[in-house]
């Protein structure tokens, strides 16, 4: 089903991106 | 990254409730009167945004514009110094809210402009993860915009 693959890879992205910036240091110096 | 400002907005009117304040965040007019953006900015970071800061901003405004705009630019201030001297992350690029048209007009536009600003501190505070964590449990539409509105500030963005 292509709505169902789309909307796996949209939370794909989400999840992707997310999960990069919780990944990511914080911003706060020290 | 041309994001629709009226979904921006009503986008980030639910992130912002997840904050449980205890001013009023429903609405747009909800908003203007800055109470319910100062309590979420001082759970993100109550020793930037402190309690001392917290009750210079008054809650009884009623339709009194220029006391609205009194707490909106206290609001603004605030998280820009936060930016540049907490983040170090200059953000001269992003267009600055127009306060006057949140106030007087209930721009949708200009709500979003400052409640981006809002988002920002949170993803990028000590307890990112926390935050994060919760916009990760939002209807992914509403992820959607968000992850749209952090891509777009962090584009704007000068260390």
């Amino acid at each position: 089903d292509p709505n169902m693959k789309g909307a796996a890879a949209n939370e794909g992205v989400l999840a992707n991106f997310f999960n990069s910036l919780l990944s990511k240091k914080t911003g706060v110096p020290g | 990254m041309d994001l629709n400002k009226t979904v921006l907005c009503e986008s980030l009117i639910i992130w912002l409730q997840t904050f449980k304040t205890a001013a009023p965040c429903k609405t747009v007019e909800d908003l203007t009167s800055g109470a319910a953006m100062s309590q979420a900015l001082h759970q993100i970071d109550p020793s930037w945004f402190s309690e001392s800061w917290l009750a210079r901003i008054k809650e009884d405004v009623g339709n009194n514009v220029r006391l609205k705009m009194n707490n909106l630019k206290k609001i603004l201030q605030m998280m820009v110094d936060y930016y540049n001297e907490l983040l170090a992350q200059k953000i001269t690029d992003f267009p600055l809210p127009d306060l006057a048209r949140v106030v007087e007009q209930f721009d949708h536009v200009e709500l979003g402009r400052l409640l981006q600003l809002i988002l920002g501190c949170a993803v990028k505070c000590d307890r990112k993860q926390e935050y994060i964590q919760i916009i990760m449990t939002l209807e992914e539409s509403v992820q959607h915009v968000v992850m749209t509105a952090i891509q777009e500030l962090m584009s704007k963005e000068t260390v």
